[in-house]
């Protein structure tokens, strides 16, 4: 599966 | 941004203040390893690349420079500070870091995202957070006797990925299609590196004793 979470954890 | 996250964040800042009021109040680094610290640094520069090219929120910014800036202080009084350094049990932090930055380096190559720099180093930092704390782990095996806030540091360093954890269940339920394997994965192992750490902290607060490892 393709991952497209923003990265907006620290 | 959901109240674990929050928690999660503020565990993480906290844990990085009782180091440095420690460090600071005691004028000593007794117990602490500076190749854990390092590892640390190197994480959060390879992970924050992306404060000169995109910005998340004044919050994310923050607290990105908040935590090179923290690092980088803790690194300076444990080589630099005349007083500090001296504190610093050189002899039995001894774990060899390449066998982590390597590993983790390789793999980051193989399994990413996108094939570009930033990507590559972003989830290089991933991986290596996940491992970053076994050097402070094995100094503590070896010196065997941990004072409080050596103690208290690792174990909310573990309560903020642990919050991490229960984070991403709640925005997996709550935000349609979030997923990101490689942090999942990755952020797992990294709060199953704890788990041992938890068990000896727990019991030694149970039995209102200081804390011990075994040999």
């Amino acid at each position: 599966a393709q991952d497209d979470a923003p990265k907006d954890e620290l | 941004m959901n109240i674990f996250r929050l928690a999660g964040d503020m565990t993480h800042l906290l844990s990085i203040i009782v180091l440095l009021l420690k460090i600071q109040a005691t004028k000593s680094c007794a117990g602490v390893s500076l190749k854990t610290q390092e590892l640390y640094a190197v994480v959060f520069v390879t992970r924050y690349l992306d404060l000169f090219y995109s910005f998340i929120s004044l919050y994310n910014t923050v607290m990105k420079i908040i935590f090179l800036l923290t690092a980088f202080t803790i690194i300076w009084y444990m080589r630099k500070h005349k007083v500090v350094c001296q504190t610093y049990d050189k002899e039995q932090d001894t774990f060899r870091v390449l066998f982590l930055i390597v590993p983790c380096f390789v793999l980051a190559l193989l399994v990413n995202h996108e094939m570009s720099v930033t990507e590559v180093l972003w989830t290089f930092s991933i991986y290596l957070e996940a491992v970053a704390i076994l050097p402070q782990l094995v100094l503590l095996q070896r010196t065997k006797n941990v004072d409080n806030l050596t103690g208290n540091y690792i174990f909310m360093l573990g309560s903020y990925r642990a919050l991490y954890l229960v984070n991403w269940v709640y925005r997996y339920f709550t935000e349609l299609g979030y997923r990101q394997w490689i942090v999942w994965v990755s952020g797992t192992v990294q709060t199953c590196v704890y788990l041992d750490f938890f068990y000896y902290y727990v019991q030694a607060w149970r039995n209102n004793e200081r804390m011990k490892l075994p040999g």
